[in-house]
């Protein structure tokens, strides 16, 4: 699975978090668990998103697609200098 | 940089010398490759100590003191590589540094372009001698590298904005982009949103993709699309062939001469055994036959720095290399390792021509230096990305240009200044062209209007400079567009070259708020949960019952778009789109009158303004209007422009109008 794992998008509906997690970071990090004890979380967004970046396989992409919460979960893309 | 400020009517003294004043302290933040903190640019003397609201931080790295590079000036420095390294692997850290460190020179010349001190005696290896300076001399700069050897990646850049806008940025400099893409899926125009919201201006570059159509990145209405134009200095250098006739070229090429007198000449196609020897790419140059001549090479594929390299290491004395029809008659200044000059198309083919049918062909270079008060400029550089908007074509793309051709700014210690690992050249500055060089001008100018008005939005801001650029030289001829010689359309240009000191003072603006781009994204029928996650899940659904339309939104510019009649019967039709907009009163009490103008081949389209007078009695009142686009029906394909302009006698509040049938 560590082979397989590409980085990943995940916006969050913050206003759906369950009130047992006083953090959202807190939610994140469980949401992401719940499909994956190994899987790396690289950033949570707070200011210009609400979500986190995570490396995941594309089934545990899928899966979490369909998580709670999860508004949408979008490959991590390539930009280029101008 | 030492030409820009006074191109863009800056070169004020007073602008010279930062000075602590009641005018608002604004921060830019820079994602790109990083900072050479070092460098004179990011000199603080006479800038007030750090704005008490900033909450930025400048990272300790093994190469990368904080104590020593941060500064009032550059007042912060961060990075963002775990995106990157997830996907490219480890970074190469004998190549790179997991620092804010710049490795490649792309992000210290964005940055202090944007908002560099100004550096006296400044050039590049002679050329472009001047005084350097940023956009906007007061600002302060943060930089977050978010770009590395292999590329950037989203999850960096959002991690970065985020970081950005938490901080205590007022402008957020992007010179780089992606595929073009639904809003709700580019991380870009996502941060962008969210950064709009909380009155952070997004400007971004438009991309090189040019001059084809439908080829531009960064097509969010809330970001600021910038494309590049040239500015009105060249750096001559000729072809002197043997049989007498001369070409200009460009080139920045600094060092031993060539002789005055042309020597052996030879065509790279006709020098090799490779199919495409022709482009002088590595390995594919004979040497026995390219051995002391000037070699004549095209453009394309791999970069041009590097076929001059590829001519010298095969034994080439000097390298004329021709444009081809992608480039056409545009010319890019580089800082060649051997006497080299990059020509036209028209002029490559007669090279090529001669080089070929001569039995004995013989040319030379002469250089000639930094030449100002050419004519005309600006021009559309061929590479800028044009419109239409490939995702929303009701909304016009670019929003305006800025110089982004030969442009002088700082450099990273790291890398020559052609980039090319056998470069062992070091210098302060360098010239480079994109997009990427006439955005981070944008950002400068835009952090210059914020100084001065600290109570805009960020689309008032971008009004301001949109409805102000202007689209015609002083003798009323049209910009034209280098690509094709011909005058440029809205698709080239938005509305037009950006005017910095008339941006300061619009008369009227056309302002969104985050509800108003919300209701842009209803009228797209985007879903609840795309919005949803657009807009960090804020309240907010689209009504079933209003009716939401693109042409509704009050955007600075206008992209009507009429369906083409299918039947032959309707060929004579006519059809009417109608856009609604609403102005907000900067100024003093005025009235204004607005008059439109198009033009369009094969048809007339009526334009009609409602009302078509506005009276204002005071700053801040608002009055709305509508106006009318009627036309006939065209092929599909077929396109027209015009403009439609509010005045009051003083100010002259313009919007770019394309005309699209599809």
């Amino acid at each position: 699975a560590a082979a397989e794992r590409a980085s990943y998008i995940v916006h969050m509906a913050k206003t759906q978090m369950p009130p047992r997690f006083t953090e959202h970071s807190h939610w994140y990090d469980a949401s992401l668990r719940s499909i994956s004890d190994s899987a790396d979380l690289l950033y949570t967004y707070d200011t210009v998103a609400h979500g986190f970046s995570a490396l995941l396989t594309p089934a545990e992409a899928r899966i979490l697609a369909r998580h709670p919460g999860v508004l949408s979960v979008l490959p991590d893309t390539p930009y280029y200098l101008h | 940089t030492t030409r820009t400020p006074e191109f863009l009517g800056l070169d004020l003294p007073a602008e010279l010398v930062p000075e602590s004043s009641t005018i608002a302290d604004v921060v830019i933040g820079v994602l790109d490759t990083g900072v050479w903190p070092e460098r004179n640019s990011f000199d603080d003397n006479g800038l007030g100590p750090v704005p008490a609201f900033w909450k930025g931080e400048c990272v300790a790295a093994k190469d990368f003191d904080p104590t020593k590079a941060c500064n009032r000036k550059l007042i912060g420095a961060r990075f963002f590589s775990k995106g990157y390294e997830s996907s490219m692997g480890p970074i190469d850290e004998s190549h790179e540094s997991r620092s804010p460190r710049d490795a490649d020179g792309h992000g210290t010349h964005t940055s202090t372009t944007a908002a560099g001190s100004a550096v006296t005696n400044a050039s590049l290896l002679g050329y472009a001698e001047g005084t350097a300076r940023g956009m906007a001399l007061r600002a302060r700069i943060s930089v977050y590298k978010v770009c590395w050897a292999g590329g950037c990646f989203s999850s960096d850049i959002l991690a970065a904005m985020d970081a950005a806008v938490n901080d205590g940025c007022h402008v957020l400099s992007l010179s780089l982009g992606g595929g073009a893409a639904d809003y709700y899926r580019d991380s870009v125009a996502i941060g962008a949103f969210n950064a709009m919201e909380k009155g952070v201006l997004v400007s971004c570059s438009a991309g090189n993709a040019g001059p084809g159509t439908a080829t531009l990145s960064n097509l969010a209405p809330w970001i600021t699309t910038v494309g590049a134009g040239t500015l009105d200095r060249d750096f001559p250098a000729y072809v002197v062939l043997g049989n007498g006739k001369n070409y200009t070229g460009v080139s920045l090429y600094s060092g031993k001469l060539l002789p005055s007198t042309p020597i052996a000449l030879v065509y790279a196609g006709n020098a090799t055994n490779s199919s495409n020897g022709n482009l002088c790419m590595p390995g594919t140059l004979l040497p026995e036959k390219v051995a002391g001549k000037v070699v004549l090479c095209e453009r394309g594929i791999n970069a041009r720095v590097q076929k001059g390299m590829v001519v010298k290491d095969a034994g080439g004395a000097g390298m004329i290399l021709a444009n081809t029809a992608t480039n056409s008659e545009e010319l890019v200044a580089d800082a060649h390792l051997l006497p080299a000059t990059l020509i036209g198309e028209k002029a490559g083919n007669a090279v090529k021509a001669y080089s070929i049918s001569d039995p004995n062909p013989t040319a030379t270079i002469i250089f000639g230096g930094t030449k100002v008060g050419v004519s005309p400029s600006p021009v559309v550089a061929a590479f800028s990305s044009r419109g239409p908007n490939s995702v929303t074509p009701e909304i016009l793309k670019p929003d305006l240009i800025a110089p982004g051709v030969n442009i002088l700014a700082g450099w990273t210690g790291a890398v020559g200044p052609t980039g090319l690992p056998t470069d062992s050249r070091r210098v302060e500055f360098n010239i480079i062209s994109g997009t990427s060089m006439s955005c981070p001008h944008v950002s400068g100018l835009a952090a210059l209007l914020k100084e001065e008005h600290p109570d805009w939005s960020p689309a008032a801001i971008k009004s301001a400079l949109m409805t102000t650029a202007y689209v015609k030289y002083q003798n009323g001829d049209g910009i034209l567009d280098v690509a094709t010689g011909q005058e440029a359309t809205p698709f080239d240009l938005g509305a037009g070259h950006v005017d910095p000191r008339k941006a300061m003072d619009p008369g009227l603006v056309y302002d969104l708020t985050a509800q108003d781009y919300l209701e842009f994204l209803c009228a797209l029928n985007y879903t609840s949960l795309q919005i949803a996650a657009m807009s960090k899940d804020r309240n907010f659904s689209c009504d079933s019952r209003k009716n939401y339309a693109v042409s509704k939104l009050n955007y600075p510019s206008f992209s009507v778009a009429f369906a083409t009649a299918i039947a032959s019967a309707d060929e004579s039709a006519s059809a009417t789109v109608t856009h609604e907009r609403t102005v907000t009163n900067v100024g003093s009490s005025a009235t204004y009158k607005a008059t439109a103008t198009a033009k369009v081949d094969g048809g007339e389209v009526k334009i009609a303004v409602e009302p078509a007078v506005l009276s204002f009695t005071e700053t801040g009142e608002k009055k709305s209007y509508i106006v009318k686009f009627t036309a006939p029906s065209l092929p599909s394909g077929s396109s027209g422009l015009g403009r439609l302009e509010w005045s009051d006698g003083k100010h002259t509040v313009a919007s770019a109008i394309a005309f699209t049938w599809t």
